[in-house]
Protein backbone atom coordinates (compact mmCIF):
# COMPACT_ATOMS: atom_id res chain seq x y z
CA UNK A 1 0.00 0.00 0.00
CA UNK A 2 1.15 3.30 -0.60
CA UNK A 3 0.66 6.17 2.14
CA UNK A 4 0.66 9.71 1.63
CA UNK A 5 1.68 11.44 4.54
CA UNK A 6 -0.32 15.46 3.81
CA UNK A 7 -1.09 18.48 5.19
CA UNK A 8 -0.25 21.95 4.24
CA UNK A 9 -0.09 22.99 7.82
CA UNK A 10 3.06 23.38 8.83
CA UNK A 11 4.69 21.78 11.98
CA UNK A 12 1.08 18.74 12.50
CA UNK A 13 3.74 16.39 12.44
CA UNK A 14 3.91 14.76 9.15
CA UNK A 15 7.43 14.25 9.43
CA UNK A 16 7.40 12.57 12.49
CA UNK A 17 4.49 10.37 11.63
CA UNK A 18 6.30 9.34 8.21
CA UNK A 19 9.51 8.43 10.30
CA UNK A 20 8.09 6.56 13.29
CA UNK A 21 4.99 4.70 11.35
CA UNK A 22 7.74 3.68 9.28
CA UNK A 23 9.88 2.41 12.32
CA UNK A 24 6.38 0.88 14.05
CA UNK A 25 5.54 -0.85 10.15
CA UNK A 26 9.28 -2.31 9.99
CA UNK A 27 8.94 -3.49 13.70
CA UNK A 28 5.68 -5.56 12.77
CA UNK A 29 7.47 -7.30 10.13
CA UNK A 30 6.74 -5.23 7.18
CA UNK A 31 8.84 -4.44 4.32
CA UNK A 32 9.21 -0.36 4.33
CA UNK A 33 10.20 2.50 1.65
CA UNK A 34 10.27 5.81 3.48
CA UNK A 35 9.71 8.44 0.59
CA UNK A 36 10.99 11.99 1.20
CA UNK A 37 9.25 14.66 -0.58
CA UNK A 38 10.05 17.16 1.33
CA UNK A 39 12.73 19.65 0.20
CA UNK A 40 13.49 20.36 4.10
CA UNK A 41 15.23 16.09 3.87
CA UNK A 42 13.89 16.12 7.03
CA UNK A 43 13.02 12.77 7.28
CA UNK A 44 15.89 11.57 5.56
CA UNK A 45 18.47 13.48 7.79
CA UNK A 46 16.43 11.37 10.72
CA UNK A 47 17.64 7.59 9.57
CA UNK A 48 21.17 9.64 9.44
CA UNK A 49 21.52 10.46 5.64
CA UNK A 50 24.04 13.52 5.35
CA UNK A 51 21.46 15.24 2.79
CA UNK A 52 23.90 17.53 1.89
CA UNK A 53 26.27 15.09 0.94
CA UNK A 54 24.20 12.37 -1.15
CA UNK A 55 25.21 12.32 -4.88
CA UNK A 56 21.91 12.50 -5.82
CA UNK A 57 18.15 12.67 -4.51
CA UNK A 58 14.15 12.63 -5.29
CA UNK A 59 15.27 16.18 -7.60
CA UNK A 60 17.25 13.76 -9.48
CA UNK A 61 15.42 10.67 -9.80
CA UNK A 62 12.17 13.13 -10.77
CA UNK A 63 13.74 15.01 -13.73
CA UNK A 64 15.87 12.00 -15.25
CA UNK A 65 13.45 9.92 -16.83
CA UNK A 66 15.97 7.19 -17.38
CA UNK A 67 17.20 7.00 -13.85
CA UNK A 68 15.52 4.04 -11.57
CA UNK A 69 14.29 4.93 -8.21
CA UNK A 70 16.38 2.24 -7.02
CA UNK A 71 19.55 4.11 -7.35
CA UNK A 72 18.47 6.53 -4.88
CA UNK A 73 17.30 4.19 -1.85
CA UNK A 74 19.42 4.16 0.79
CA UNK A 75 19.04 0.97 3.80
CA UNK A 76 18.79 1.62 7.62
CA UNK A 77 17.80 -1.27 9.82
CA UNK A 78 14.73 -2.47 8.50
CA UNK A 79 13.48 0.45 6.62
CA UNK A 80 14.79 1.72 2.95
CA UNK A 81 14.61 5.38 2.51
CA UNK A 82 14.49 7.22 -0.69
CA UNK A 83 16.08 10.57 0.31
CA UNK A 84 15.92 14.19 -0.53
CA UNK A 85 17.48 17.84 -0.17
CA UNK A 86 16.85 21.29 -1.10
CA UNK A 87 17.56 20.38 -4.64
CA UNK A 88 14.23 19.34 -4.55
CA UNK A 89 12.94 22.57 -4.93
CA UNK A 90 14.56 23.71 -7.74
CA UNK A 91 13.06 20.07 -9.28
CA UNK A 92 9.45 21.67 -8.50
CA UNK A 93 9.90 24.69 -10.12
CA UNK A 94 11.83 22.98 -13.86
CA UNK A 95 8.52 20.07 -13.54
CA UNK A 96 5.91 22.79 -13.88
CA UNK A 97 7.16 23.34 -17.74
CA UNK A 98 7.09 19.40 -18.37
CA UNK A 99 5.28 16.55 -19.86
CA UNK A 100 3.10 14.29 -17.08
CA UNK A 101 4.41 16.57 -14.20
CA UNK A 102 1.90 15.36 -11.53
CA UNK A 103 2.59 11.93 -12.39
CA UNK A 104 6.07 11.07 -12.31
CA UNK A 105 6.67 10.02 -8.74
CA UNK A 106 3.81 7.37 -9.76
CA UNK A 107 6.02 6.43 -12.83
CA UNK A 108 8.83 6.08 -10.79
CA UNK A 109 7.68 3.71 -7.77
CA UNK A 110 6.22 1.30 -11.00
CA UNK A 111 9.64 -0.55 -10.61
CA UNK A 112 10.10 -0.77 -6.97
CA UNK A 113 5.96 -1.19 -5.30
CA UNK A 114 6.32 -4.89 -5.41
CA UNK A 115 9.54 -5.19 -3.05
CA UNK A 116 7.79 -3.25 -0.58
CA UNK A 117 4.54 -3.72 1.86
CA UNK A 118 4.24 -0.04 2.72
CA UNK A 119 5.61 2.95 0.79
CA UNK A 120 5.08 6.16 3.14
CA UNK A 121 5.77 9.13 1.45
CA UNK A 122 6.73 12.09 3.73
CA UNK A 123 5.54 16.33 2.36
CA UNK A 124 6.41 19.22 2.54
CA UNK A 125 3.90 21.97 4.03
CA UNK A 126 2.50 23.36 1.10
CA UNK A 127 -0.08 21.46 -2.16
CA UNK A 128 2.75 22.04 -5.01
CA UNK A 129 3.43 19.86 -7.15
CA UNK A 130 5.69 17.72 -4.95
CA UNK A 131 2.51 17.23 -2.67
CA UNK A 132 0.24 16.55 -6.15
CA UNK A 133 2.68 14.07 -7.02
CA UNK A 134 2.58 12.29 -3.63
CA UNK A 135 -1.31 11.67 -3.83
CA UNK A 136 -1.23 10.80 -7.74
CA UNK A 137 0.97 8.01 -6.86
CA UNK A 138 -0.77 6.82 -3.52
CA UNK A 139 -4.07 4.87 -3.05
CA UNK A 140 -4.76 6.26 0.65
CA UNK A 141 -3.65 9.21 2.74
CA UNK A 142 -3.31 10.34 6.27
CA UNK A 143 -3.88 13.40 7.03
CA UNK A 144 -2.19 14.51 10.55
CA UNK A 145 -3.84 17.45 12.69
CA UNK A 146 -2.19 18.93 15.70
CA UNK A 147 -4.63 20.35 18.19
CA UNK A 148 -4.65 24.04 17.03
CA UNK A 149 -6.85 26.56 15.92
CA UNK A 150 -5.45 26.93 12.09
CA UNK A 151 -4.91 23.45 11.90
CA UNK A 152 -8.60 22.66 12.29
CA UNK A 153 -9.86 25.14 9.24
CA UNK A 154 -6.80 23.26 7.12
CA UNK A 155 -7.89 20.01 7.15
CA UNK A 156 -10.95 21.17 5.20
CA UNK A 157 -8.55 23.44 2.55
CA UNK A 158 -6.99 20.05 2.13
CA UNK A 159 -9.12 17.94 1.55
CA UNK A 160 -10.42 20.34 -1.42
CA UNK A 161 -7.13 19.86 -2.76
CA UNK A 162 -7.32 16.39 -3.20
CA UNK A 163 -10.58 16.99 -4.65
CA UNK A 164 -8.81 19.31 -6.66
CA UNK A 165 -6.42 17.22 -7.74
CA UNK A 166 -8.34 14.12 -8.79
CA UNK A 167 -10.63 16.46 -10.73
CA UNK A 168 -7.70 17.78 -13.11
CA UNK A 169 -7.05 16.54 -16.15
CA UNK A 170 -3.86 14.55 -15.83
CA UNK A 171 -5.17 12.16 -13.21
CA UNK A 172 -6.72 9.19 -15.18
CA UNK A 173 -6.64 6.39 -12.20
CA UNK A 174 -8.48 6.35 -8.91
CA UNK A 175 -8.76 8.80 -6.39
CA UNK A 176 -6.58 8.11 -3.04
CA UNK A 177 -9.01 7.67 -0.16
CA UNK A 178 -8.85 9.20 3.13
CA UNK A 179 -7.22 6.44 5.21
CA UNK A 180 -7.75 8.53 7.97
CA UNK A 181 -6.73 11.75 9.96
CA UNK A 182 -4.18 11.24 12.54
CA UNK A 183 -4.30 13.97 15.96
CA UNK A 184 -0.99 14.63 17.06
CA UNK A 185 0.52 16.66 19.96
CA UNK A 186 -2.15 15.72 21.85
CA UNK A 187 -2.19 16.69 25.64
CA UNK A 188 -4.83 15.68 28.09
CA UNK A 189 -4.20 18.57 30.35
CA UNK A 190 -4.78 21.00 27.62
CA UNK A 191 -8.35 22.35 27.17
CA UNK A 192 -8.13 24.00 23.99
CA UNK A 193 -6.66 20.98 22.42
CA UNK A 194 -9.26 18.73 24.07
CA UNK A 195 -12.07 21.16 22.64
CA UNK A 196 -10.33 20.73 18.71
CA UNK A 197 -9.83 17.30 19.38
CA UNK A 198 -14.05 17.05 19.77
CA UNK A 199 -14.55 19.03 16.66
CA UNK A 200 -12.14 16.94 14.88
CA UNK A 201 -14.24 13.80 16.19
CA UNK A 202 -17.59 15.15 15.15
CA UNK A 203 -16.51 16.72 11.89
CA UNK A 204 -14.72 13.31 10.63
CA UNK A 205 -15.88 10.83 12.86
CA UNK A 206 -15.06 7.45 11.96
CA UNK A 207 -11.94 8.92 10.04
CA UNK A 208 -10.17 9.80 12.82
CA UNK A 209 -7.78 7.35 13.62
CA UNK A 210 -8.67 5.65 17.34
CA UNK A 211 -5.20 6.42 18.96
CA UNK A 212 -4.34 10.18 19.26
CA UNK A 213 -0.47 10.95 19.16
CA UNK A 214 -0.08 12.41 22.61
CA UNK A 215 3.17 14.83 23.12
CA UNK A 216 5.82 13.57 24.28
CA UNK A 217 9.30 14.93 24.47
CA UNK A 218 11.33 11.90 23.23
CA UNK A 219 9.45 12.00 19.84
CA UNK A 220 11.12 15.82 19.94
CA UNK A 221 14.13 14.44 20.93
CA UNK A 222 14.67 11.32 19.19
CA UNK A 223 15.72 13.10 15.63
CA UNK A 224 18.73 14.72 17.12
CA UNK A 225 19.78 10.66 17.91
CA UNK A 226 19.11 9.92 14.15
CA UNK A 227 17.12 7.81 15.29
CA UNK A 228 12.87 7.41 15.62
CA UNK A 229 11.34 7.39 18.98
CA UNK A 230 11.08 3.53 18.66
CA UNK A 231 14.60 2.75 18.64
CA UNK A 232 15.33 6.16 21.09
CA UNK A 233 13.23 5.06 23.81
CA UNK A 234 10.65 2.50 22.64
CA UNK A 235 8.84 2.18 25.93
CA UNK A 236 8.07 6.18 25.70
CA UNK A 237 4.05 7.15 25.23
CA UNK A 238 4.64 8.69 21.81
CA UNK A 239 6.60 5.50 20.99
CA UNK A 240 3.56 3.00 21.69
CA UNK A 241 1.14 5.33 20.21
CA UNK A 242 2.68 5.01 16.78
CA UNK A 243 2.88 1.22 17.22
CA UNK A 244 -0.95 1.52 18.11
CA UNK A 245 -1.54 3.70 15.04
CA UNK A 246 0.41 1.12 12.82
CA UNK A 247 -2.22 -1.37 14.00
CA UNK A 248 -4.73 0.06 12.76
CA UNK A 249 -3.18 0.99 9.39
CA UNK A 250 -2.48 -2.54 8.98
CA UNK A 251 -5.74 -3.29 9.43
CA UNK A 252 -7.18 -1.12 7.57
CA UNK A 253 -4.93 -2.26 4.42
CA UNK A 254 -6.17 -5.47 5.33
CA UNK A 255 -9.63 -4.49 4.19
CA UNK A 256 -9.04 -3.15 1.11
CA UNK B 1 9.76 49.57 7.07
CA UNK B 2 8.62 46.20 5.16
CA UNK B 3 9.66 43.12 6.87
CA UNK B 4 9.51 39.75 5.95
CA UNK B 5 8.21 37.10 8.22
CA UNK B 6 9.79 34.36 6.74
CA UNK B 7 10.95 30.74 7.40
CA UNK B 8 10.57 27.44 5.28
CA UNK B 9 9.76 25.29 8.28
CA UNK B 10 6.33 24.57 9.29
CA UNK B 11 4.85 25.76 12.37
CA UNK B 12 7.35 27.48 13.90
CA UNK B 13 5.17 30.89 14.35
CA UNK B 14 5.02 32.94 11.51
CA UNK B 15 1.57 33.59 11.59
CA UNK B 16 1.61 34.18 15.26
CA UNK B 17 4.74 36.65 15.00
CA UNK B 18 3.02 38.38 12.20
CA UNK B 19 -0.31 39.16 13.99
CA UNK B 20 1.08 39.84 17.48
CA UNK B 21 4.09 41.70 16.35
CA UNK B 22 1.72 43.84 13.90
CA UNK B 23 -0.69 44.22 17.27
CA UNK B 24 2.20 45.25 19.58
CA UNK B 25 3.68 48.10 17.02
CA UNK B 26 0.16 49.39 16.32
CA UNK B 27 -0.28 49.53 20.52
CA UNK B 28 2.42 51.31 20.66
CA UNK B 29 1.23 54.00 17.78
CA UNK B 30 2.70 52.41 14.68
CA UNK B 31 0.65 52.48 11.44
CA UNK B 32 0.97 48.96 10.36
CA UNK B 33 -0.11 47.21 7.58
CA UNK B 34 -0.01 43.49 7.57
CA UNK B 35 -0.36 41.74 4.20
CA UNK B 36 -0.96 37.81 4.39
CA UNK B 37 0.64 36.22 1.64
CA UNK B 38 -0.08 32.71 2.73
CA UNK B 39 -2.43 30.87 0.70
CA UNK B 40 -3.72 29.02 4.48
CA UNK B 41 -5.29 32.96 5.06
CA UNK B 42 -4.41 31.77 8.82
CA UNK B 43 -3.27 35.88 9.81
CA UNK B 44 -6.60 37.03 7.91
CA UNK B 45 -8.97 34.97 9.72
CA UNK B 46 -7.56 35.31 12.61
CA UNK B 47 -8.68 39.40 12.47
CA UNK B 48 -11.76 37.85 11.93
CA UNK B 49 -11.92 38.54 7.90
CA UNK B 50 -14.13 35.48 6.58
CA UNK B 51 -11.60 34.21 4.13
CA UNK B 52 -14.15 32.32 1.99
CA UNK B 53 -16.43 35.44 1.23
CA UNK B 54 -14.30 38.21 0.02
CA UNK B 55 -14.75 39.57 -3.01
CA UNK B 56 -10.89 39.45 -4.05
CA UNK B 57 -7.77 38.31 -2.26
CA UNK B 58 -3.59 39.06 -2.40
CA UNK B 59 -4.25 36.81 -5.70
CA UNK B 60 -6.33 39.02 -7.91
CA UNK B 61 -3.63 41.87 -7.05
CA UNK B 62 -0.78 39.89 -7.41
CA UNK B 63 -2.44 38.75 -11.14
CA UNK B 64 -3.99 41.70 -12.12
CA UNK B 65 -1.28 44.70 -13.25
CA UNK B 66 -4.50 47.64 -12.82
CA UNK B 67 -5.75 46.73 -9.45
CA UNK B 68 -4.67 48.76 -6.22
CA UNK B 69 -3.48 46.98 -3.27
CA UNK B 70 -5.47 49.63 -1.33
CA UNK B 71 -9.03 47.74 -2.90
CA UNK B 72 -7.76 44.62 -0.90
CA UNK B 73 -7.28 46.26 2.55
CA UNK B 74 -9.75 45.80 5.85
CA UNK B 75 -9.25 48.29 8.53
CA UNK B 76 -9.19 46.32 11.69
CA UNK B 77 -8.93 48.33 14.89
CA UNK B 78 -5.82 49.76 14.71
CA UNK B 79 -4.04 47.31 12.29
CA UNK B 80 -4.92 47.24 8.03
CA UNK B 81 -5.06 43.59 7.12
CA UNK B 82 -4.56 42.73 2.96
CA UNK B 83 -5.67 39.15 3.48
CA UNK B 84 -5.31 35.78 0.98
CA UNK B 85 -7.05 32.67 1.07
CA UNK B 86 -6.45 29.30 -0.64
CA UNK B 87 -6.87 30.93 -4.44
CA UNK B 88 -3.26 32.56 -3.72
CA UNK B 89 -1.94 28.57 -4.78
CA UNK B 90 -3.65 29.46 -8.49
CA UNK B 91 -1.38 32.44 -8.21
CA UNK B 92 1.78 31.12 -7.59
CA UNK B 93 1.21 28.53 -10.21
CA UNK B 94 0.22 31.42 -13.01
CA UNK B 95 2.82 33.74 -11.73
CA UNK B 96 5.64 31.12 -12.95
CA UNK B 97 4.82 32.23 -16.53
CA UNK B 98 4.51 36.15 -16.18
CA UNK B 99 6.76 38.69 -16.38
CA UNK B 100 8.41 40.28 -13.35
CA UNK B 101 7.12 37.25 -11.27
CA UNK B 102 9.32 38.11 -8.22
CA UNK B 103 8.80 41.79 -8.03
CA UNK B 104 4.64 41.74 -8.19
CA UNK B 105 3.98 42.52 -4.77
CA UNK B 106 7.35 44.90 -4.71
CA UNK B 107 5.43 47.12 -7.16
CA UNK B 108 1.86 46.87 -5.51
CA UNK B 109 3.44 47.70 -2.03
CA UNK B 110 4.98 51.12 -3.90
CA UNK B 111 1.42 52.72 -3.77
CA UNK B 112 0.62 52.55 -0.19
CA UNK B 113 3.87 52.24 1.65
CA UNK B 114 4.31 55.81 2.47
CA UNK B 115 0.97 55.26 4.52
CA UNK B 116 2.03 52.68 6.97
CA UNK B 117 5.22 53.12 9.48
CA UNK B 118 5.21 49.54 8.93
CA UNK B 119 4.23 46.73 6.76
CA UNK B 120 4.58 43.27 7.96
CA UNK B 121 4.75 40.12 5.47
CA UNK B 122 3.64 36.68 6.93
CA UNK B 123 4.20 33.62 4.13
CA UNK B 124 3.87 30.33 3.97
CA UNK B 125 5.87 27.82 4.54
CA UNK B 126 8.49 27.23 1.68
CA UNK B 127 11.00 29.15 -0.73
CA UNK B 128 8.68 29.31 -3.59
CA UNK B 129 7.53 32.57 -5.42
CA UNK B 130 5.28 33.95 -2.59
CA UNK B 131 8.02 33.87 -0.22
CA UNK B 132 10.46 35.32 -3.14
CA UNK B 133 7.77 38.47 -3.64
CA UNK B 134 8.50 38.97 -0.40
CA UNK B 135 12.23 39.22 -0.04
CA UNK B 136 12.11 41.40 -2.88
CA UNK B 137 9.80 43.52 -1.58
CA UNK B 138 11.29 43.56 1.92
CA UNK B 139 14.11 45.91 3.49
CA UNK B 140 14.53 43.60 6.16
CA UNK B 141 13.37 39.98 7.23
CA UNK B 142 12.83 38.12 10.69
CA UNK B 143 13.32 34.04 11.00
CA UNK B 144 11.25 33.04 13.38
CA UNK B 145 12.22 29.61 14.94
CA UNK B 146 10.88 27.27 17.28
CA UNK B 147 12.98 25.22 19.46
CA UNK B 148 12.79 21.79 18.14
CA UNK B 149 15.71 19.89 15.93
CA UNK B 150 14.38 20.32 12.39
CA UNK B 151 14.34 24.00 12.70
CA UNK B 152 17.69 24.42 13.55
CA UNK B 153 18.77 22.32 11.08
CA UNK B 154 15.94 25.02 8.57
CA UNK B 155 17.59 27.93 9.76
CA UNK B 156 20.87 27.84 7.30
CA UNK B 157 18.84 25.89 4.14
CA UNK B 158 16.36 29.63 4.86
CA UNK B 159 19.66 31.77 5.09
CA UNK B 160 20.98 30.27 1.81
CA UNK B 161 17.79 30.42 -0.28
CA UNK B 162 17.27 34.71 0.76
CA UNK B 163 21.14 34.67 -1.15
CA UNK B 164 19.97 32.52 -4.07
CA UNK B 165 17.19 35.24 -4.21
CA UNK B 166 19.22 38.04 -4.18
CA UNK B 167 21.91 36.55 -6.95
CA UNK B 168 19.17 35.50 -9.09
CA UNK B 169 18.55 38.01 -11.71
CA UNK B 170 15.44 39.98 -11.03
CA UNK B 171 16.93 41.03 -8.11
CA UNK B 172 18.19 44.87 -8.68
CA UNK B 173 18.04 46.41 -5.39
CA UNK B 174 20.05 46.14 -2.29
CA UNK B 175 19.26 42.58 -0.67
CA UNK B 176 16.70 42.05 2.43
CA UNK B 177 19.17 42.66 5.35
CA UNK B 178 18.03 39.66 8.69
CA UNK B 179 16.63 41.58 11.46
CA UNK B 180 16.76 39.12 13.74
CA UNK B 181 16.37 35.40 14.19
CA UNK B 182 13.11 35.45 16.96
CA UNK B 183 13.29 31.89 19.16
CA UNK B 184 9.38 31.07 19.42
CA UNK B 185 7.81 28.25 21.49
CA UNK B 186 10.55 28.36 24.36
CA UNK B 187 10.08 26.44 27.50
CA UNK B 188 12.66 26.90 30.59
CA UNK B 189 11.79 23.31 31.40
CA UNK B 190 12.41 22.04 28.24
CA UNK B 191 15.41 20.68 28.33
CA UNK B 192 15.98 20.11 24.14
CA UNK B 193 14.56 23.96 24.06
CA UNK B 194 17.63 24.87 26.20
CA UNK B 195 20.21 22.77 24.12
CA UNK B 196 18.97 23.94 21.01
CA UNK B 197 18.84 28.00 22.08
CA UNK B 198 22.13 27.43 23.05
CA UNK B 199 23.32 26.12 19.80
CA UNK B 200 21.31 28.82 17.81
CA UNK B 201 23.02 31.98 20.05
CA UNK B 202 26.40 30.60 19.66
CA UNK B 203 25.97 30.23 15.74
CA UNK B 204 24.15 33.39 15.04
CA UNK B 205 25.10 35.56 17.91
CA UNK B 206 23.77 38.83 17.84
CA UNK B 207 21.39 37.84 14.82
CA UNK B 208 18.83 36.40 17.93
CA UNK B 209 16.60 38.84 19.57
CA UNK B 210 17.18 39.32 23.22
CA UNK B 211 13.52 38.29 24.25
CA UNK B 212 12.85 35.30 22.96
CA UNK B 213 8.46 34.28 22.84
CA UNK B 214 7.76 31.62 26.02
CA UNK B 215 5.26 29.00 24.79
CA UNK B 216 1.88 30.56 26.27
CA UNK B 217 -1.28 28.46 25.29
CA UNK B 218 -3.22 32.10 25.67
CA UNK B 219 -0.55 32.49 21.99
CA UNK B 220 -2.41 29.54 20.85
CA UNK B 221 -5.91 30.18 22.34
CA UNK B 222 -6.29 33.95 20.97
CA UNK B 223 -6.85 32.68 17.34
CA UNK B 224 -9.98 30.77 17.93
CA UNK B 225 -11.30 33.92 19.76
CA UNK B 226 -10.50 36.12 16.42
CA UNK B 227 -7.80 37.83 18.65
CA UNK B 228 -4.41 38.98 18.96
CA UNK B 229 -2.93 37.86 22.31
CA UNK B 230 -2.29 41.49 23.22
CA UNK B 231 -6.09 42.02 23.03
CA UNK B 232 -7.13 38.18 24.37
CA UNK B 233 -4.84 38.81 27.58
CA UNK B 234 -2.99 41.39 27.90
CA UNK B 235 -1.45 40.62 31.01
CA UNK B 236 -0.12 37.21 29.49
CA UNK B 237 3.88 36.29 29.39
CA UNK B 238 3.04 35.79 25.48
CA UNK B 239 1.38 39.17 25.60
CA UNK B 240 4.21 40.84 26.76
CA UNK B 241 7.18 38.98 25.01
CA UNK B 242 5.69 40.01 21.76
CA UNK B 243 5.92 43.85 23.14
CA UNK B 244 8.93 43.60 24.00
CA UNK B 245 9.94 41.87 20.34
CA UNK B 246 8.56 45.60 19.25
CA UNK B 247 10.37 47.43 21.03
CA UNK B 248 13.36 45.83 19.55
CA UNK B 249 12.21 46.06 15.91
CA UNK B 250 11.69 49.80 16.28
CA UNK B 251 15.07 50.22 18.08
CA UNK B 252 16.81 48.36 14.97
CA UNK B 253 14.47 50.55 12.35
CA UNK B 254 15.78 53.74 14.19
CA UNK B 255 18.82 53.00 13.28
CA UNK B 256 18.81 52.16 9.94
N1 LIG C 1 3.74 13.97 19.54
C1 LIG C 1 4.74 14.84 19.62
N2 LIG C 1 5.24 15.18 20.82
C2 LIG C 1 6.24 16.09 20.93
N3 LIG C 1 6.81 16.74 19.88
C3 LIG C 1 6.35 16.45 18.66
C4 LIG C 1 5.31 15.49 18.44
N4 LIG C 1 5.07 15.42 17.10
C5 LIG C 1 5.92 16.29 16.52
N5 LIG C 1 6.69 16.92 17.44
C6 LIG C 1 7.68 17.99 17.23
O1 LIG C 1 6.97 19.09 16.66
C7 LIG C 1 7.73 19.68 15.62
C8 LIG C 1 6.94 19.60 14.32
O2 LIG C 1 6.81 18.26 13.92
P1 LIG C 1 7.23 17.80 12.43
O3 LIG C 1 8.47 18.49 12.01
O4 LIG C 1 7.18 16.33 12.39
O5 LIG C 1 6.00 18.41 11.62
P2 LIG C 1 5.86 18.54 10.04
O6 LIG C 1 4.42 18.61 9.74
O7 LIG C 1 6.66 17.48 9.39
O8 LIG C 1 6.56 19.97 9.77
P3 LIG C 1 6.77 20.63 8.30
O9 LIG C 1 5.44 21.26 8.01
O10 LIG C 1 7.87 21.64 8.49
O11 LIG C 1 7.15 19.51 7.39
C9 LIG C 1 9.06 18.92 15.57
O12 LIG C 1 10.01 19.63 16.34
C10 LIG C 1 8.74 17.60 16.23
O13 LIG C 1 9.85 17.04 16.86
N1 LIG D 1 4.62 30.95 21.85
C1 LIG D 1 3.62 30.09 21.59
N2 LIG D 1 3.02 29.45 22.62
C2 LIG D 1 2.02 28.55 22.39
N3 LIG D 1 1.58 28.22 21.18
C3 LIG D 1 2.13 28.82 20.12
C4 LIG D 1 3.18 29.79 20.25
N4 LIG D 1 3.53 30.21 19.00
C5 LIG D 1 2.76 29.52 18.13
N5 LIG D 1 1.91 28.70 18.79
C6 LIG D 1 0.95 27.74 18.21
O1 LIG D 1 1.74 26.82 17.45
C7 LIG D 1 1.07 26.52 16.22
C8 LIG D 1 1.99 26.94 15.07
O2 LIG D 1 2.14 28.35 15.03
P1 LIG D 1 1.86 29.18 13.69
O3 LIG D 1 0.66 28.65 13.00
O4 LIG D 1 1.89 30.61 14.04
O5 LIG D 1 3.17 28.78 12.88
P2 LIG D 1 3.45 29.08 11.34
O6 LIG D 1 4.91 29.09 11.16
O7 LIG D 1 2.71 30.29 10.92
O8 LIG D 1 2.82 27.77 10.64
P3 LIG D 1 2.75 27.54 9.04
O9 LIG D 1 4.10 27.00 8.71
O10 LIG D 1 1.64 26.54 8.85
O11 LIG D 1 2.44 28.86 8.41
C9 LIG D 1 -0.24 27.28 16.24
O12 LIG D 1 -1.26 26.42 16.71
C10 LIG D 1 0.00 28.39 17.24
O13 LIG D 1 -1.16 28.80 17.90
MG1 LIG E 1 8.10 17.65 7.83
MG1 LIG F 1 1.44 30.50 9.23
Amino acid sequence: MIITIGNQKGGCGKTTTSVNLSAALAVLGHRVLLVDMDPQGNSSMTFGIDIEDIPMSMSEVLLDPDLDIKYNIFKKGNIHIAPSNPNLNYAEERLHTMEGKVSRLKEKLKTVRDHYDFIIIDCPPSIGLLTTNALVASESVIIPVDVGFYSLVGIKQFLARIEDVCKSSDFTDSKPEILGILITLYSERNLLGKEILGKVKAAFKDLVFKTPIRRDIRLAEAPSHLKSALEYSWSARGASDYLEVAKEVIKKAKKK
